[in-house]
């Protein structure tokens, strides 16, 4: 019963010096009911506990990875029965690895918060046209560019919905607008900015 | 009322072996 089980975990939370294995088990509880947003924050919270916790930040990246894939085979139109990832339960005797076990999530630059500003900062030049092509790779088509500038021609930000995913090397995001007109973006890091490779109307 | 470190310890491996 995951309500009565997280119920009872939120108490211990509540009442208990800080334990990390609190919140990373509250994750996986959310995780395995396939709870992504809730598990996110359960296991973001957990490390902010303790930051060498490197099961926590592997679960975190399997579930980033897991909808980077679903959202991949989403906009391609290939439905795949992908099977959950795998999370495992902490308890009060385990010992946190250093984080670096996990060191291929091991970036700060993968993050949402990170790829959302350079969104925002894509979406800014695509209205004044300023260093617009900073944001695409070297050998993007400036004719694609000038063409994707006229398709989001006269469009609120704050009206279009994004979706961002993390696969091991890429950044996947889905833009969209009310009238589900959604456009893919793959991304990938080139320095330490992520920029365009792939710009697809869906 | 706060708990002692043992007390959720205790408590934490009792939810995991119900979990488990």
């Amino acid at each position: 019963n995951r309500a009565a089980m997280d119920s009872r975990l939120a108490e211990l939370e509540s009442r208990c010096p800080p334990m990390p294995q609190l919140a990373h088990n509250r994750g996986v509880l959310a995780a395995r009911a396939s709870d992504w947003p809730d598990a996110i924050d359960h296991f973001e919270r957990s490390l902010q506990q303790d930051r060498r916790a490197a099961q926590t930040f592997g679960h975190l990246r399997q579930i980033f990875e897991h909808r980077a894939a679903k959202a991949y085979a989403s906009a391609l139109g290939t439905p795949i029965d992908l099977p959950p990832p795998l999370f495992e339960w902490q308890s009060s005797s385990i010992e946190n690895a250093e984080r670096r076990a996990a060191a291929q999530a091991d970036n700060p630059l993968q993050s949402i918060s990170t790829l959302e500003y350079e969104l925002f900062a894509w979406w800014q030049a695509l209205q004044n046209s300023i260093g617009l092509a900073e944001h695409y790779v070297d050998d993007f088509s400036p004719v694609a560019i000038q063409l994707s500038r006229e398709y989001f021609a006269n469009r609120q930000w704050a009206d279009m919905h994004r979706e961002i995913a993390f696969t091991a090397n890429d950044a996947v995001a889905v833009i969209s607008d009310a009238f589900h007109n959604r456009t893919l973006l793959l991304l990938r890091l080139v320095g330490h900015r992520w920029k365009i490779y792939q710009e697809t109307r869906l | 009322e706060r708990l002692s470190l043992q007390r959720c310890q205790v408590e934490l491996d009792a939810a995991v072996a119900l979990l488990s």
